[in-house]
């Protein structure tokens, strides 16, 4: 699914350089279940976005299922991550001025799916969060559980068959929370879509089977739970 | 410090209303310290935009320190506000051009503070959020969690009496949530200032003595601790 070969990130804003990530290696496999938690400032958005295909490392290489990412031109890259990244943003990047239903059926057109199926397959995953009835509401309309929601929803549209998810259940309730890890778990464990969470929550990091730590960019641990 | 009677909240929509707030009653005095919980959508954040007169209730009265905010003009409410009001937005609503130091001086602009002056507080409150040298980074340039105790340091600006959190540990790991709450609970006690926190996380709920619990936008349940 995705591996990482010494790959450092560092910001650079004018003079200032600021390290996120100071060289990781590591590989998740197809079907696997793994969180990464660490400090806040410890690179742990960063590494997500690194294995999301979403910035380029400034060292070091990405692989999604055996291609190295940098090879690939502009469209290739974008085709490979509509069609195998599912993405949930820390702070959700919904379209302020598109309803639910828009927001969650955008990542289909990318893939060319008819309006019809795009609004039908939206309103599955609307009634799988739990917020049928608010399909027609936009982002400023909605609680920010509620917005959470739809980005998880969103992120799972095109059936990807990787979730990359940061802080996925930060703004919500205890209950909601545990429902949308039930849902990861059973998209898991029946579909075997690769789950990777970034959670600083230990109740959430307990249901994978994998814990990545990370502190400083570095990787402090990896520890696989027996089976 | 606030009180709200029999406060309704209905965002309307074209013609469809959602009840938000459906009558609620209540008031904290001053040098409390309180907590706000319930599941996602229940209205805690309407509730806490209600008591820091951000927006204007659909029924019922808001008072401030025994003065009914309804009653105020723009300017007399606005400076009520920026006076006595700190205010943790859910998203932190940071002004993304402005570097950290200006968007935690930007509430002293309004007070007439001069430029010297607000930013040796701007950078003094930095230092007691830990990002001292964070200082001319913009949000887009900070991690979820640094974003959030940027925000959290502005609401601290004009040493407001009343501090209104919502989520203010949502985006941090344990023990940097640990650290702001212990800020937040030193205030409190030092300072008396009034302090309401909306969260989802029990750990933190459990370090005010007062927790009202709201759901469907009524309360439930108004439990304080014996001291
Ligand atoms: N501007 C708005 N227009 C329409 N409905 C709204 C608006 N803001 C909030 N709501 C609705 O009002 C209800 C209460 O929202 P609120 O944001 O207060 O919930 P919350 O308890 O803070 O939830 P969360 O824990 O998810 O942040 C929700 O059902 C939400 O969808
Ligand atoms: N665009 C950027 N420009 C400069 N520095 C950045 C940028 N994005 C992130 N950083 C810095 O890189 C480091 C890692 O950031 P990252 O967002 O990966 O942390 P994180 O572990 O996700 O933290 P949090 O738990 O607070 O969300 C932080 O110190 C952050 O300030
Ligand atoms: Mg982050
Ligand atoms: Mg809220």
């Amino acid at each position: 699914a995705v591996t990482l070969k010494d790959v450092v990130k560092i910001y650079k804003m004018g003079k200032v350089e600021v390290p996120a990530l100071k060289g990781v290696s590591f590989s998740v496999e197809k079907g696997e279940m793994v969180s990464i938690i660490g400090p806040s400032g410890s690179g742990k958005s960063t590494l997500l976005y690194m294995m999301g295909t979403l910035d380029k490392p400034t060292k070091g290489e990405v692989y999604i299922d055996e291609v190295e990412v940098s090879k690939l031109k502009g469209n290739e890259l974008a085709e490979l991550r509509a069609k195998k990244i599912g993405f949930v943003f820390q702070f959700f990047n919904l379209i302020p001025r598109m309803n639910a239903l828009k927001n969650i059926a955008l990542p289909m057109t990318f893939l060319g799916i008819s309006k019809k199926e795009r609004e039908e397959r939206a309103l599955e995953l609307l009634e799988m969060v739990g917020l049928k009835d608010r399909w027609n509401h936009r982002p400023s309309e909605l609680s920010g559980g509620e917005q959470q929601r739809v980005a998880i929803a969103r992120a799972l549209a095109n059936n990807p068959s990787i979730i990359l998810a940061d802080e996925p259940t930060g703004n919500l309730d205890t209950k909601t929370g545990k429902e949308i890890i039930e849902l990861l778990v059973a998209l898991n464990k029946e579909k075997n879509q690769t789950i990777v969470i970034v959670t600083h929550e230990p109740g959430i990091a307990e249901k994978c089977r994998r814990i990545i730590h990370l502190k400083d960019g570095l990787i402090q641990k990896d520890e696989v739970k027996p089976s």
